[in-house]
C-alpha cells in the first residue's frame, strides 16, 4: 500500500489521527493519548483491481459514509479502495464503575490499503 | 458489496468540505470505539481512581506479562557492569577481580543473572579450551576457594560470553568475585585475553532489589 501524498488520485492511505484530548475523551481514556484510525481512499482502475476477500469492517462503514458524501466518481469498474491490512488498537480506560479496564479492539488502525 | 455496474462508492475524493468530512471521520471514529467497548455514551468517573491503581495498570500496560505478582512491580530490576581488575596473572592463567559496591549489595540486592564477558584474540584457524575457575570466599575463613568450574571452547577471535551459576552469582551479592582463567592445551601461549581500554573483561550482573529485604521483614 501507499500512502496518499501531493495530488495523485490513485488508492492510498490516507492518516487521520483522533487526539483524545481534542474530542474531550482524557478523561476516561488512559491511553493511548489518541487513535490513528487513518483511512482509505483514491482511485482503483481495472488494472490494479484483484485483491477479494478483504474483510468487512468499520471502515466499510466509513467507505459507505463516504459514499452519501461523494459526488458521483467513477470507479473504473467495481473495485475498491479498501483496508488491506489492519491491526488493533489497545485501550486502557476507566469503565462505567471506574475500573481500570484494558482491551484490544481488532482491526481499528489502517494500515495500509489496497484495490479490492 | 458492489451491483453489477455501479460505481465503486469511495473512489473520489470527497465532495464535501475539509471541515465537514473530518468532523464525519471524529464522529465516526467515536460511535465506532462506544460500539466496541459497548457503551452508549463515554463513562463518567463515579469515584476517583486512586493512583496506585493507575500506576499498577500502567505498568502492566508496559511491564512484564500479566499474572505477574504485582509486588514485583515493586521491585527495582537494573544491571551492574564490573570491570575487571587484574590480579595475579602469568603466561599459564589471567586471574580478574571483580567488584561490586557494598551500598548496593548491603541488604536486598538479589542476583538475578550474571555473565562473563571478556575479548580472546587466537590466531586464526585455531581452536582453544580454557578453564575459568570461579573462586569464593570460604563461609570459615577469608581465603578464596574454588567454587565452580567452567570448561570453555574458543573457535575464534572476538567477545565471548560465559553465564555465571549460583555461586559466582552469590560472590558477586557478597561484593567481590574472583575469576581466574586457564588456558588448557599446548598451545596456551597462543591465547590472549585482552585487558586494554577497550577490550576490558566485565562482568554484567541483572540485579533485584528488595526481594531478600522484603522477605527478612516479613
Amino acid at each position: 500500500g501507499i500512502d496518499c501524498q501531493g495530488v495523485s488520485r490513485m488508492c492510498c492511505r490516507q492518516e487521520f489521527f483522533v487526539d483524545f484530548r481534542e474530542i474531550g475523551w482524557q478523561d476516561w481514556i488512559i491511553q493511548p493519548e489518541g487513535y490513528a484510525m487513518n483511512f482509505c481512499t483514491g482511485q482503483c482502475p481495472l488494472h490494479v483491481a484483484g485483491m477479494p476477500g478483504i474483510a468487512a469492517s468499520f471502515h466499510t462503514a466509513v467507505l459507505n459514509l463516504l459514499k452519501a458524501n461523494t459526488a458521483g466518481g467513477t470507479a473504473g469498474g467495481g473495485s475498491c479502495c479498501v483496508p488491506t491490512v489492519q491491526r488493533p488498537l489497545s485501550l486502557l480506560y476507566y469503565d462505567r464503575d471506574s475500573n481500570i479496564v484494558k482491551t484490544d479492539i481488532p482491526d481499528m488502525v489502517v494500515e495500509a490499503c489496497g484495490c479490492s | 458489496t458492489l451491483r453489477a455496474g455501479s460505481q465503486c462508492p469511495a473512489c473520489e475524493r470527497p465532495a464535501i468540505d475539509l471541515e465537514s468530512h473530518r468532523q464525519l471521520l471524529l464522529d465516526m471514529a467515536k460511535r465506532s470505539i462506544l460500539d466496541k467497548l459497548h457503551l452508549s455514551r463515554p463513562p463518567t468517573l463515579s469515584r476517583p481512581v486512586s493512583r496506585a491503581a493507575l500506576r499498577t495498570a500502567l505498568q502492566r500496560l508496559h511491564g512484564p506479562p500479566q499474572g505477574t505478582l504485582q509486588e514485583d512491580y515493586r521491585r527495582q530490576e537494573y544491571e551492574i557492569i564490573s570491570f575487571a581488575e587484574t590480579g595475579f596473572s602469568n603466561v599459564n592463567q589471567t586471574r580478574l577481580d571483580f567488584y561490586f559496591s557494598s551500598d548496593e549489595t548491603a541488604g536486598g540486592v538479589e542476583i538475578q543473572h550474571a555473565s562473563f564477558l571478556f575479548f580472546v584474540q587466537l590466531p586464526p584457524n585455531s581452536t582453544q579450551s580454557m578453564n575459568v575457575k570461579v573462586f569464593a570466599l570460604s563461609p570459615h575463613d577469608t581465603n578464596l576457594t574454588i567454587a565452580s568450574q567452567h570448561l570453555l571452547e574458543v573457535d575464534a577471535s572476538g567477545w565471548h560470553q560465559l553465564t555465571l551459576g549460583p555461586e559466582a552469582q552469590a560472590a558477586c551479592s557478597q561484593g567481590h568475585l574472583t575469576l581466574e582463567l586457564v588456558p588448557e592445551g599446548q598451545v596456551a601461549h597462543s591465547l590472549v585475553i585482552m585487558g586494554d581500554t577497550a577490550h576490558r573483561p566485565f562482568v554484567a550482573a541483572q540485579v533485584r532489589v528488595g526481594g531478600k529485604h522484603q522477605v527478612h521483614r516479613r
